[in-house]
């Protein structure tokens, strides 16, 4: 790597001034926030979006001419973006270029922004042919990550992300999640709610959903409620369905006639996608461990998705009830537990499954009492979770750590950071 | 085969544009054969092509690939 300055301060505020016209505005600024991510996924640095004024770095597309810029571009192909080093902060993009985002077409715009924000941070090029700083573009990768190079190189500059600065940034950090201007909806009441998805997610946690809120659903008790698009960026409320694949380690939302692939609170590259090979407006979704597939339920029917091979839904959707017994055609949510079981949600009501995909004696029974407890002052057996506790109707957060407390994978974004903030919260 | 002029000064346009060639301060552009030998093997060695010191295809096609605008810093006698 080679050093060609730094800047004297870690938390750096940056401007997207306009974007290119080949990509939608959507991924484009998802592209280049992912951008920012690497390089604070690795140094103790943090950047926060302005959306007018001032800003350190300032993100901008021009072609052969440009008022504020002698460099100009030369055209598709050759230069495709420069920097200014520190403490400049300009970096340009040549409009010119078909900027392309999860696709080998094109040229990828995540990746050569995180090479100019590397010059914008202090990094020159690198003789390694395959580091991110490398002079000539080497393609699109679908899991691309930085090279030691490059990581050694923004570390030399901005020292090692610890913990300790974690901490600190945690005070200092806005993360950075561009502010969503839309006003979310009401608060929902998890105690009277129709829940609109549930959802047994990474690390084993619980996740219930309800208008723009989602919440984690404890043995002791419910995490706050928090709005969807503050975990999950870039994915909108009242959703129809939530699914985590543990086989695969992706989570699907279901809206519409759009599917969202998340891995852990990141959004995989070329989604959302058009649901076109099932029918939109799905009621619900679960992942059955027992045969690694993912059902997808409408009305009284639903369908069975191979998530890693091509599946065949001409004779789909079949009869909810031929498969599962007992339970009701429309549900609001289902979801396969840790315990094992299968479990549906409709209106205040819901039914568990054994391993035969029968519903168990005894059911339905009340989502707001046995789930999200919600029951009067006087001590009662949860019959579900099988301990005596005398909760309130409010979201009471206890401090003791679940079993499952979650370890989200070392590379802490800032998205990640809010998700800390919630699960350690929730724990 | 030999180079056409066009072909030579694009190449040497580009050793330029990226720090291969220093553009000298007291004496015209034109650069002994010494100099743009000693670019183009700086250029190959960053590349990883063979080092030749001749503008052959896999250099020239090399120097057409889509890259970042800023200089590279390996041909060490203009890092200097």
């Amino acid at each position: 790597y080679l050093l060609l300055g730094r800047w004297r301060k870690k938390h750096l505020t940056f401007r997207i001034l306009n974007l290119p016209s080949s990509i939608s505005s959507y991924k484009a600024r998802a592209a280049l926030l992912q951008a920012f991510r690497y390089w604070s996924n690795v140094a103790p640095l943090t950047f926060r979006e302005v959306q007018a004024g001032w800003a350190d770095i300032r993100l901008s597309f021009h072609g052969r001419q440009s008022p504020t810029c002698s460099n100009t571009f030369d055209g598709p192909g050759k230069v495709l973006a420069h920097a200014d080093i520190p403490e400049l902060g300009s970096v340009h993009f040549d409009e010119d270029e078909f900027w392309t985002e999860g696709t080998y077409r094109g040229v990828n715009l995540r990746i050569i922004a995180a090479h100019e924000l590397g010059h914008a941070l202090g990094l020159g090029h690198s003789r390694y042919t395959q580091a991110l700083m490398a002079p000539v573009y080497a393609g699109y990768r679908p899991y691309f990550k930085l090279h030691p190079d490059d990581v050694a190189g923004i570390q030399a500059l901005y020292g090692k992300k610890t913990p300790e600065t974690e901490d600190e940034e945690e005070e200092m950090e806005v993360p950075i999640v561009s502010p969503v201007p839309i006003e979310p909806g009401p608060m929902p009441n998890p105690c009277s709610s129709e829940l609109d998805a549930m959802m047994l997610g990474p690390h084993g946690k619980t996740y219930a959903f309800k208008g723009d809120y989602v919440w984690t659903v404890t043995n002791t008790g419910l995490g706050p409620l928090f709005r969807i698009s503050a975990l999950w960026e870039g994915l909108p409320g009242n959703l129809d369905a939530a699914v985590y694949s543990p086989r695969t380690q992706w989570i699907h939302f279901f809206k519409g006639n759009k599917v969202w692939r998340y891995i852990n609170f990141r959004m995989a590259p070329g989604f959302p996608k058009k649901l076109n090979r099932v029918e939109p407006n799905l009621d619900a979704a679960l992942y059955w461990p027992l045969n690694q597939k993912v059902f997808l339920f409408k009305g009284s029917g639903y369908w069975q998705w191979d998530e890693l091979a091509q599946t065949d839904f001409s004779r789909y959707p079949k009869p909810i009830k031929e498969l599962f017994t007992g339970v009701p055609d429309q549900p609001s949510a289902a979801m396969s537990w840790r315990d094992g079981r299968v479990y549906f949600f409709k209106g205040k009501e819901y039914w568990r499954l054994n391993r035969q995909l029968r519903v168990e004696k005894g059911y339905p029974q009340n989502i707001a009492r046995n789930w999200m407890h919600c029951r009067p002052q006087t001590p009662v057996t949860n019959p579900s979770f099988g301990a005596t506790t005398s909760s309130t109707t409010d979201t009471t957060l206890e401090s003791t750590p679940s079993a499952m407390a979650p370890t989200l994978n070392q590379e802490h974004s800032p998205t990640d950071s809010i998700v800390d903030t919630i699960l350690s919260a929730t724990d | 085969r030999a180079l056409g002029p066009a072909e030579e000064k694009a190449a040497v346009d580009y050793l330029l544009q990226y720090g291969y060639l220093q553009k000298p301060l007291e004496v015209p552009d034109d650069f002994s054969p010494e100099d743009i030998m000693e670019a183009l093997r700086a250029f190959q060695e960053a590349s990883e092509l063979p080092v030749s010191g001749q503008l052959d295809e896999a250099t020239k096609a090399r120097m057409r690939q889509p890259r970042c605008g800023l200089e590279d810093p390996f041909n060490q006698k203009t890092l200097k």
